[in-house]
């Protein structure tokens, strides 16, 4: 038997709004410590990472471990029918091929219940290396996606360089280049509206503004975001959920041919 | 020209 109940339905929904572009399908591991996704885009040039807490959960319970796959399309319809207040409950049975979500409303006034079918997938699981990264930058999300948006109107790639003095976004293609870069900030009292760089040697490295612009989506989770770097690895772009778990994006870097 | 490498390149099959 699985059982997890989470206070807020809308937070699932905004992880769900946030991979859901990447990912058609995506199997959620369950286990005692909690919920895990781990899935590459249909061209494999990333990978998504959830790790959702059993104890952010108000109940979760999970006697055996259960590998539920599930079409995002469909779990989207199922989350639209859900109030921005409402608690959900997921249960699934052992080696059922159903998963139930109950919505209940604050004061219990409505409850309703939706059972989707899970689907077979043929997930494969990859080994991520704990890296040293060259630099790490926190800044705030809001602030991220709005340069990806930005920059993205005039190239197809984002160069990140990062150096003590700061981080710098820059594009070009036929219109002209664009250039934003950001010091960091000395407002410590304020983490999440501050620009913070963690550098062990400066950094260079291309990205493909398409996918940037797709993780910026799960900006409503989190008021900051991680971007770490370092050469001949993928990007890391972290979203933490606060009291539940977090989000990570690896992208692989475009190189030179 | 920059070539888009995939996730395979870097993470291993577990």
């Amino acid at each position: 038997m699985f059982e997890a109940r989470l206070a807020s339905s809308a937070t699932f929904k905004k992880v769900l709004d946030a991979i859901k572009d990447l990912l058609n399908e995506a199997s959620f591991d369950c286990s005692d410590a909690g919920i895990q996704l781990q899935a590459m885009d249909n061209s494999h040039v990333s990978l998504v990472s959830l790790n959702l807490k059993s104890d952010g959960f108000e109940k979760y319970r999970c006697d055996r471990n259960l590998t539920m796959g599930m079409n995002l399309a469909s779990l989207s319809k199922v989350f639209r029918c859900s109030g921005s207040d409402d608690t959900v409950t997921i249960k699934a049975q052992d080696d059922a091929d159903t998963v139930t979500f109950m919505f209940e409303a604050k004061k219990q006034e409505k409850i309703s219940d939706y059972e989707m079918k899970l689907m077979n997938l043929d997930q494969e699981h990859l080994g991520i290396p704990e890296t040293e990264f060259s630099c790490i930058i926190k800044l705030p999300s809001g602030e991220f996606a709005r340069i990806v948006r930005d920059l993205s109107q005039f190239g197809e790639s984002i160069v990140i360089s990062c150096t003590k003095e700061g981080v710098k976004f820059s594009t070009q293609g036929d219109i002209g280049t664009g250039n934003v870069k950001l010091a960091q900030t000395n407002n410590f009292d304020k983490e999440d509206q501050s620009v913070i760089i963690d550098m062990q040697e400066p950094v260079s490295l291309t990205f493909s503004c398409e996918y940037l612009n797709s993780f910026t989506k799960a900006t409503p989770l989190s008021n900051q975001v991680t971007l770490s770097l370092c050469d001949n690895v993928p990007l890391v772009v972290e979203y933490q959920i606060p009291d539940l778990g977090h989000l990570k994006y690896y992208l692989a870097p475009k190189i030179e041919e | 020209v920059r070539h888009q490498k995939t996730i395979k390149d870097y993470f291993k099959t577990k």
